[in-house]
Parts: structure tokens; C-alpha cells; sequence
């Protein structure tokens, strides 16, 4: 079972957290006494690449509209901060006695910090993503409610217009998201529920045209039309419901499948 | 933004395990 639930987080956690394990378990088996390298360079790129990411994060916090970012991301860049700081407090403790015991208890806590913040401010940042693409999906549900009520071709023309660029960009934000997923059965259902909105799209445009012509001829079947385009559109309001709740899941709601 | 904030994470990930090869003797950093 993956442990992270993007390819993208995976890429950039998984050595750190492999190595910081190996850190742990060293550190617990050897009180050995060894003497601590320089470690004032190594200590400095790491300070270096938190003032970068922090100053990103914090461009990304101000730019962004969503009030959830806003509120989580400030906590996991002050995780990184912290950290940071523990690192180049134990680099110059080391300096000063590269044996220090308490210098080594900082350096661990500062590695796995660095970690748990940048894990946090990920996953954070992740969460927001997630939710612009269900925005999207969204979107396309409030139109696809508006389909009950257009009567002419006009409207109907129209209703096309706006559905479609909304439906391109479902579409293409669900495909790249399962593609980063790390999860096998939740890649299958984005997979399976987009096919099934990608399919059913043309057909409820054909449902909403028949009635429309049996409306305006004043035809028989009318009950029977509109019948099947509210079949068809919610079967598609189901599979995008669908696709947004798999969207919010990650490999930590395992017990919902069991 | 996305791209910058994904790239600015992997190096500050690689810099750590730097760090850690560093305090393992196992790199020259």
C-alpha cells in the first residue's frame, strides 16, 4: 500500500523519508560516540532551500482564494521554519563539540521536521488543487441541472456552449489527476466515471434535442423523452458525484473500502 | 505557482537527504 497518494509527493518524500528512518535507526543503535562531521555547508543549503520554499509558499498563500490554504499552509511553513532552525542550532553546537549528545537529538528532530512540514505544506497544497478540479465538477453539475428546463434549440445551442469547455476541462484536470495517482483502485474508478461522463455527454444532448422537436411538433412520446434525458443526466450527475468523492480520498481512507 | 512550489519542495527534500548523508559519512557534500 503506498504510503503517499501522488506520484508527485511520493517523488519528492519518498528518499527523504527513507533516509531519516535510516537517521532514526542509527541514532537509536549507535550512541556510539563518534564524532559529528562538519556539518556547517550541508546545514546551510537546507536553511537556503526553506527561505525559497517559504517565500513560495508564502507568494502561494497570499495569490490564493482559498481560505483553507490560507488557514493550513502558514502552519506547515512554520513547521519547515522551526526545523530550519534546529538544524543550524545543532550545526553550531557541533562546531563547538562535534560529540554533543543534545546536538544530535536536534539534528534528528530538525530531519524529521523538515519532513513533516514539507509532507504537511504538500498535502496541503495538494488539497487545494483537489479542490479547484471539483470545482470544475461543480460547475459542470449546475449546468447539467439547467438541462431540465431548455425547451427550445436556441437554449439548447447555448446550453451546449457552456457545457462543453467546462466538460474539456473536467475532463483533462480528472485525466492528469488519476495519472498522478499512486492508489490503483481509486485511478480505476476516475478512469471508469470520466469514460462514462465522456460517453453519456453526446447522448444527453441527443435526449435534450428529441424532446425538443417532439415539443415543438407537438408530438407523441413527450412524457417518454423527457423521461430519458433526466435518466441520462442524472446518471451523469451520478458519475460526477462519484468522481468527486474519489477525488477527496486518499490512501489514509483505506477502512471505507474494506 | 504549482510547478514552483512542487520544484522549491524537491530541493529542499534532496538538500535534507544531503544533510543526512552528510551526517552519516556517507557523501561529500
Amino acid at each position: 500500500m503506498p504510503v503517499f497518494h501522488t506520484k508527485t509527493i511520493e517523488g519528492i518524500l519518498e528518499p527523504v523519508a527513507q533516509q531519516v528512518e535510516r537517521l532514526v535507526i542509527l541514532h537509536e543503535e549507535a550512541e556510539d560516540g563518534n564524532a559529528m562531521p562538519d556539518l556547517e555547508r550541508p546545514v546551510q543549503a537546507v536553511s537556503s532551500a526553506v527561505t525559497n520554499l517559504i517565500k513560495v509558499g508564502k507568494e502561494t498563500i497570499n495569490s490564493s482564494e482559498d481560505a483553507i490554504l490560507k488557514q493550513d499552509m502558514p502552519v506547515a511553513l512554520h513547521r519547515v521554519e522551526n526545523a530550519s532552525k534546529l538544524l543550524v542550532e545543532a550545526s553550531s553546537m557541533l562546531k563547538a563539540d562535534p560529540y554533543s549528545g543534545p546536538a544530535r537529538k536536534k539534528l534528528i528532530e530538525g530531519a524529521r521536521g523538515i519532513l513533516q512540514g514539507t509532507s504537511a505544506l504538500l498535502l496541503c497544497f495538494d488539497e487545494s488543487e483537489v479542490r479547484k478540479i471539483i470545482r470544475e465538477c461543480r460547475k459542470v453539475l449546475d449546468y447539467l441541472a439547467v438541462a431540465e428546463v431548455i425547451e427550445t434549440m436556441e437554449d439548447l445551442v447555448q446550453f451546449v456552449k457552456d457545457l462543453s469547455p467546462c466538460l474539456t476541462k473536467l475532463s483533462r484536470d480528472v485525466d492528469a489527476r488519476e495519472k498522478d495517482l499512486t492508489h490503483q483502485f481509486h485511478r480505476e474508478i476516475l478512469v471508469r466515471c470520466l469514460e462514462q461522463v465522456k460517453t453519456l455527454a453526446p447522448i444527453l444532448i441527443c435526449s435534450m434535442k428529441m424532446l425538443i422537436q417532439i415539443m415543438v411538433k407537438r408530438g407523441k412520446g413527450e412524457a417518454e423523452a423527457a423521461a430519458n434525458r433526466n435518466y441520462v443526466e442524472q446518471r451523469m450527475t451520478d458519475e460526477i458525484n462519484e468522481i468527486i468523492r474519489v477525488l477527496q480520498l486518499t490512501t489514509y481512507d483505506e477502512d471505507e473500502w474494506d | 505557482d504549482a510547478t514552483e512550489m512542487v520544484r522549491q519542495a524537491r530541493i529542499l527534500a534532496q538538500a535534507t537527504a544531503q544533510l543526512i548523508s552528510a551526517i552519516k559519512g556517507e557523501a561529500e557534500v
